[in-house]
């Protein structure tokens, strides 16, 4: 074997003629992959401050990006999402469109309000902060 | 043709919306959550107002569930999993109605008599109740000795409960304000949810009691104690707090992680917190593990 090694090394890693920034740029974190964003906002903003009295500020948060080809563990697609993936890159069917980015996992949150009849409510309501993204 | 059928489709919608408030079809399907979070926010979705006018509550209600909202919440807002009962939902009520039939009586320190009235309509269908308390208010400006012993006689004056006219069952309980004094206000939970369980499940919306409270000095002993009654002119009505579990799909149920984390040595009635602890003590013991892990 020590014949075909060397002859694998001398040859070049690199072809003259490529830009190796280029070829580099493909291993970078891409910018606006789907990701989680914050999004604050006080209910005295909506004007709701008369029924919600806490919390006073809430941060819902929100998906927002481009779902990768290659949809792997990372965001915990299902099998569907390179099944979809396929079908639109294949142009199978135009109506098909790619993988979004939605949210996959919430967080409850913990509501006072005061009620029409001036009674007080503690509630705690399921799935109203988004704490997780997902390509699907 | 898919086109045709398309067609046919936003024809036959549109025919049904112009039937129907449009906002009413973002409903959920089976009415659960009325009085919830969606209808206010649908209602804001469809036509932008902040919602209904609303009545006032009560200053030092408001102030005990907004010192509740911090024990059982984080700062976002998230619900805290170190509490120990699972009510997702805490409703406090101010009475409507207070008539004094019986006046004070300085000597026997029996506090006046007071009919109350509470108005549960805001309490649906699938709000279970778990533990009901009237919750008496005091500000600081009433000396107390360190510890009061006060009988209280509860009657109910729905129309059955008179016609079956059941003697009061006299209870009694003791206050300990000392560790409020600090604050502005000093809150007393007295438990009453045998005596309401029966009418909230029976889906009364209107719950009609009268309270005579009379109060002696603990410390005192024999006869001395009955000689010495306490004067207690602030003794405000109580409100009516109920705790409940909100079993529709829209609540938060900490049950499902409960589960998860039950240990083995608790029986399952236990865990669900049915004796829920006064509040201080949960946002005592909040403060307790921090400074342990601090300490660490």
């Amino acid at each position: 074997g020590q014949a075909a090694v060397s002859s694998e090394l001398k040859k070049p890693l690199v072809p003259a003629s490529f830009n190796l920034s280029e070829y580099f740029k493909q291993f970078l974190f891409p910018q606006n992959e789907c990701e989680l964003h914050d999004f604050r906002l006080s209910f005295s903003q909506l004007k709701w401050d008369n029924w919600i009295v806490a919390p006073q500020r809430y941060n819902p948060r929100y998906c927002k990006g481009d779902c990768p080809r290659a949809v792997g563990h990372r965001y915990g697609s299902p099998v569907h999402t390179v099944v979809q993936n396929v079908i639109c890159e294949k142009q199978l069917d135009s109506s098909v469109p790619r993988p979004s980015c939605v949210p996959a996992k919430y967080s409850p949150l913990s509501v006072l309000t005061i009620e029409p009849d001036g009674s007080i409510a503690y509630k705690e309501y399921e799935d109203m902060i988004a704490t997780k993204c997902t390509c699907r | 043709s898919q086109a045709s059928r398309r067609e046919a489709q936003t024809a036959a919608s549109a025919e049904l919306e112009s039937e129907v408030e449009p906002w009413s079809l973002l409903q959920p399907l089976d009415g659960e959550d009325r009085a919830g979070l969606f209808p206010p926010l649908f209602k804001v979705l469809y036509d932008g107002q902040g919602g209904a006018p609303r009545l006032q509550p009560d200053s030092r209600d408001l102030r005990y569930m907004k010192r509740l909202y911090k024990a059982y919440a984080t700062k976002e807002g998230i619900p805290k999993s170190n509490r120990s009962h699972v009510s997702n939902t805490i409703r406090l009520f101010t009475p409507y109605i207070q008539r004094k039939r019986v006046p004070a009586d300085p000597v026997t320190g029996t506090a006046p008599s007071v009919d109350l009235l509470f108005n549960l309509d805001r309490v649906t269908a699938v709000e279970h109740l778990l533990k009901s308390v009237l919750l008496y208010t005091f500000n600081n400006s009433v000396s107390f000795p360190s510890a009061v012993k006060c009988g209280y006689s509860l009657v109910m004056n729905e129309p059955e409960s008179s016609r079956k006219a059941r003697p009061p069952a006299p209870r009694s309980f003791t206050f300990k304000p000392q560790f409020e004094f600090r604050k502005k206000y000093t809150w007393v939970e007295v438990d009453v949810t045998t005596l309401l369980q029966p009418l909230v499940a029976s889906d009364k919306r209107s719950i009609h009691m009268s309270v005579n409270v009379t109060c002696v000095n603990d410390q005192l002993q024999g006869p001395s104690a009955l000689d010495s009654p306490l004067k207690l002119p602030l003794l405000v009505p109580p409100s009516l707090l109920l705790y409940l579990n909100d079993t529709s799909a829209q609540a938060y149920h900490r049950w499902d992680s409960l589960h998860y984390k039950r240990r083995p040595s608790q029986a399952p009635g236990q865990e669900r917190g049915l004796s829920a602890r006064p509040m201080e003590e949960e946002a005592a013991k909040g403060v307790r593990s921090s400074r342990h892990r601090h300490r660490r």
